[in-house]
């Protein structure tokens, strides 16, 4: 498999580290799924078709309030 | 859900907050009538009543904390997040922290302190994030222009339906 860059990697263990604080609790396995990108996409009114990495990574890279998203 | 509506919310209409520690960047007096006003933002359309008290049970409790602070959510230094807030149905209820590690100001410059207070004001009162970018319960930090800020009608429905609506004593 090609070894992706190590920005790269930096910036999906950010997009993971923040989806798990805000989006889930923490009893969940740390893993940045298909599922769980596209259940995103909503909250930063994208969509699949216009979804870049550094664009996502530069929402989730506003500032916010720590409280977590999840919808109780 | 109803029950969790229900159960997150003070069952009181008078609540007393308390200003524990303040920032370095603005006079305590300025965070004092931020403080102020911001409540007034929520009595304005509810039955609730705020009053500044110095006493260490106040309802709400407003502190201002770097990076690691012993509640388990440690803040990040500029940028990123700026403030918490507790539920009235959790361990530490009223209990709102500010990222001391941010600029706080009275402007656009920084992140206006104003506007961040309402809306940690709204979660220890019982309020979730919102979706709609209108709302200050937005988990987002937006700048708005204070001249014209009011809430949205998304925020005062959310209120409304756990405190009620504000009695005028303005007759027809």
């Amino acid at each position: 498999f090609p070894v992706p860059p190590a920005t790269d990697l930096k910036g999906l263990d950010f997009a993971k580290d923040y989806f798990h604080q805000f989006f889930l609790t923490k009893k969940e396995p740390s893993l940045l799924i298909q599922g769980e990108k596209i259940q995103l996409l909503p909250q930063f009114h994208l969509n699949e078709a216009n979804l870049r990495e550094e664009q996502m990574l530069t929402v989730l890279h506003q500032p916010r309030c720590g409280v977590t998203d999840v919808d109780h | 859900d109803s029950a969790y509506a229900a159960s997150s919310k003070w069952n009181k209409h008078t609540l007393t907050y308390r200003i524990i520690n303040y920032p370095n960047d603005l006079k305590q007096s300025t965070v004092k009538n931020i403080i102020h006003d911001a409540v007034s933002i929520w009595s304005n359309v509810t039955p609730l009543i705020f009053q500044q008290v110095e006493s260490e049970d106040a309802d709400i409790k407003i502190s201002f904390w770097e990076l690691a602070h012993g509640d388990g959510c440690p803040f990040d230094g500029p940028g990123g997040v700026l403030g918490h807030a507790f539920l009235p149905n959790s361990g530490a209820a009223g209990t709102i922290h500010f990222d001391k590690g941010e600029h706080w100001s009275t402007s656009y410059r920084g992140f206006n302190l104003f506007l961040v207070a309402i809306h940690e004001l709204g979660h220890s009162l019982g309020l979730q994030h919102s979706r709609n970018w209108n709302s200050i319960m937005y988990p987002r930090y937006m700048y708005r222009d204070l001249r014209t800020f009011h809430l949205g009608v998304d925020d005062i429905q959310r209120i409304q339906q756990l405190y009620g609506e504000r009695c005028s004593s303005k007759k027809p």
